[in-house]
């Protein structure tokens, strides 16, 4: 487990905190915004106001003996700016920090960001690759149209065999079934005569038109 | 393909309105903020300054029409409650908003959103889970740790066979590679044999702190 110390509390800064802290991480939220602060001290162990542009505070706060850093401050770009390279020069191995915009985020790279996120744009891209699967919860672009989506087995798709539904590479959708998860056990590469059960989430990889065209037909 | 109207060009809005263009799908944009209209204007066939929660205008562009609308107003909660209640009202069939926090998420959902989302939260619980995972670029997460990542095949890798590396129900750590995609290929359900090249995109499903450990074993 590492010791991860999370730098702005907003929407992105709080997920990323609290799940950091379930993970089982040792995590310290800073914020200059006191109810920001307030607002995760119940879920995360320490979680001080402090301004992350402040050298001074950043030391005496030990921050130089982290294993990650990550910059979650949103639109106040300087900021954001500043606190990374301070973060650089205190020597945090990596540093992952969020940018508002692509401008935002070369700056970022250029002064020595290990990774930058783009939370909100990535989100985008995302739902607008299921607007039109409704029952899809998760998707994961790969290349040209072609991505990975998870979803939990609707109605419709219950009882029935994989292949039966269309799957598979027999399927004329070439949508495969690539992983189930039913309760809390994970099937890998199922066989394709494997009957859809209430609160499977399947996990499919394919082209989402097509994955469209195999529900649609499947309704 | 739909017509499909985005309210709301924040960084989320634009992102979805743009990918949902380059799909191939209808859009319209709107917003009531000039600068956000023109910012899209040039990747977008139709944006408009317009405010979302006037009834009048929502019906003189003939919103009645979509297919889809999406709500991407952020931080102002109640111009979203209020043009989501509209849009339901225009007859809109199916209506997908973005909610700021759980509160008004549950709002939405109340009053007839068919689908909410929030950006910046679930694009923390994936972050939280690749940040020790630094050669992962996506993360959707299935239960209990368990989840499907996404990494383009980092140095150590190439050149070696999938089972050779550790992956694969023989390895020890569980993880199973279940699609490359290799330029413009997508092979699903690669050979245990299969040598991994420069550029492949690996898609992987298994716990992640055993994927931790066995890229870290394979470094
Ligand atoms: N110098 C700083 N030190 C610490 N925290 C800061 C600093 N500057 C800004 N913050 C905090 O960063 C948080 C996120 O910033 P902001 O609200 O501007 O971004 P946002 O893009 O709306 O975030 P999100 O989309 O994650 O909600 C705020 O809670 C703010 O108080
Ligand atoms: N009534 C309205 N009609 C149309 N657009 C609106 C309305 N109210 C707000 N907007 C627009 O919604 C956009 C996004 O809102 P805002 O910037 O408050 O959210 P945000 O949470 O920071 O967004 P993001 O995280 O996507 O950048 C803004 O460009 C704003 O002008």
């Amino acid at each position: 487990k590492k010791q991860i110390v999370v730098i702005g509390l907003g929407r992105f800064g709080i997920s990323v905190a609290k799940t950091l802290h379930e993970i089982g991480h040792d995590v310290l939220a800073i914020d200059t915004n006191e109810k920001s602060v307030q607002s995760i001290s119940a879920d995360i162990t320490h979680s001080i106001q402090a301004d992350g542009t402040n050298e001074t505070v950043l030391r005496e706060l030990g921050i130089s003996n982290f294993d990650i850093a990550i910059v979650s401050i949103g639109s106040a770009v300087e900021a954001s700016v500043l606190c990374t390279i301070l973060l650089k020069k205190l020597g945090v191995p990596y540093v992952i920090a969020r940018a508002d915009n692509l401008l935002h985020g070369s700056i970022l790279e250029r002064i020595g960001a290990d990774k930058v996120v783009y939370p909100e744009q990535e989100m985008g891209v995302r739902v607008a690759h299921v607007v039109t699967l409704s029952d899809v919860s998760y998707y994961m672009p790969l290349v040209a149209g072609y991505g990975v989506a998870r979803m939990t087995a609707p109605g419709y798709l219950l009882g029935k065999q994989i292949a039966d539904v269309g799957f598979g590479p027999k399927g004329k959708w070439e949508v495969a079934v690539v992983l189930i998860q039913r309760e809390k056990e994970i099937i890998v590469t199922p066989s394709l005569h494997e009957v859809i059960r209430e609160n499977d989430v399947l996990v499919v990889a394919g082209n989402s038109d097509n994955l469209e065209k195999l529900l649609h037909e499947a309704k």
